[in-house]
């Protein structure tokens, strides 16, 4: 039988294989629309690939969207695939996925931490962190959320090689998050960033590291009510919002304070669903109500960027 | 593959800052191998909290000696690991 991305089942997980052999087929498929980009190599050598779905034009202002930093939580993978296939099947169709990709480009990293990831299918579903040895250490891997070069090292990550926290040797020591931001400064015009992590169900912006706001708060957080508020109409799922700082707990080292640092104002985080019962193991009949529920939260937020340019 | 036979999975609900400075102080208890789901923030936000099987006792009755409440969340870790193995395989056949 030939292969083909349209027998592959939305509704299940799946292993990195799997992933990687449907990114494989799906952008094939849709050449016309999506294309693979492999932005480097994980600390085990597995490729750290990136879908770009792009109309056309040279250089267009952009988005990126990872799922998967952190490996356990397997309902971000899952995420990830669905609304790859939602961009591909909606575009065309749906009038603003339409107009936005008229405009922008969106790039979309599925399994950010590859090699955790793999580890949790063959050795330890728990695992959160990448796989990269610490010297001196009998515990591996480094938390990659807490890797990027904001406030590196400071409040809300830990120097012990051993915790789930570990901030790593050095800003960017890891090559999964090393690998991004070389990608993002390289192309120099992506304008909104959204990191897809579960579950406690929070739409956050920076800043994570101190208590202060941004220069953009009010416009960051008007944007947070509106998404939560076209998320919670899908099912009713309740969401809260605001900083990470002031939401959750002071984090240095994540992914949006690193961006909107570097520049780029419209920097999220999800926390998906919190069904009480299975935290981020949840089961895989929640993997499409999850998706559903928020892309239009994402298509919210990046719409919002597309008629704010700065 | 590492089993999680027994494990549990608690929600802790801390009535005020008091009881989260106890859980807190439960992630310097090494020996107590607990893996946080969802870290002691604040009074209004659960924990979630993974137990080894064989420190639940323990944890359970640090907990109660303190009064802090909490319920099971996930009985048995490796039950819902096999489920979702299952799964998978049932749909790739």
């Amino acid at each position: 039988l030939e292969r083909s991305s349209s027998t592959f089942s939305f509704s299940s997980y799946h292993t990195i294989e799997e992933i990687y052999d449907w990114i494989d087929n799906f952008a094939s498929e849709n050449s016309n629309l999506v294309s693979k980009i492999q932005i480097g190599q994980s600390y085990e050598q597995r490729p750290l690939l990136v879908l770009k779905f792009s109309t056309g034009g040279s250089n267009r202002s952009a988005v990126w969207i990872d799922t998967g930093i952190h490996s356990r939580e397997w309902i971000t993978h899952a995420t990830g695939l669905w609304t790859a296939n939602q961009i591909v099947s909606e575009y065309g169709k749906d009038p603003v996925l339409t107009s936005i990709l008229d405009t922008l480009d969106i790039f979309l990293e599925i399994v950010t931490n590859p090699d955790g990831f793999a580890y949790t299918h063959s050795e330890d579903r728990m695992w959160r962190k990448t796989r990269s040895i610490n010297p001196g250490s009998s515990c591996s891997g480094v938390d990659a959320n807490r890797n990027w070069d904001s406030n590196f090292g400071g409040t809300g990550s830990s120097d012990d090689a051993c915790s789930d926290d570990y901030h790593g040797p050095s800003p960017h020591s890891e090559v999964e998050v090393k690998s991004i931001v070389d990608f993002v400064l390289g192309h120099g015009n992506i304008k909104a960033w959204i990191s897809i992590h579960s579950f406690s169900q929070l739409l956050m912006f920076p800043y994570g590291y101190k208590l202060e706001l941004t220069p953009d708060h009010q416009e960051l957080n008007d944007l947070a009510r509106e998404a939560v508020k076209v998320l919670t109409t899908k099912y009713g799922t309740e969401y809260t919002y605001g900083s990470i700082s002031s939401t959750i707990y002071q984090a240095s080292g994540t992914s949006i304070d690193w961006a909107y640092d570097n520049g780029i104002k419209y920097s999220f985080t999800f926390e998906l669903r919190d069904t009480g019962e299975h935290g981020f193991m949840l089961p895989a009949s929640e993997i499409i109500p999850t998706a559903e529920e928020t892309w239009p939260a994402l298509l919210t937020i990046i719409d919002h960027a597309r008629h704010h340019p700065y | 593959l590492k089993l999680f036979s027994g494990d549990q999975v608690l929600r802790i609900k801390a009535k005020d800052e008091t009881q989260l400075a106890v859980l807190k102080d439960l992630v310097h208890f090494k020996h107590l191998q607990v893996d946080f789901w969802r870290s002691p923030l604040s009074p209004n936000l659960p924990v979630d909290v993974r137990v080894p099987s064989c420190n639940l006792q323990a944890v359970k009755a640090y907990l109660k000696s303190h009064g802090i409440p909490y319920s099971v969340m996930i009985d048995d870790v490796q039950v819902l690991i096999d489920k979702e193995r299952e799964a998978m395989a049932a749909s790739r056949r």
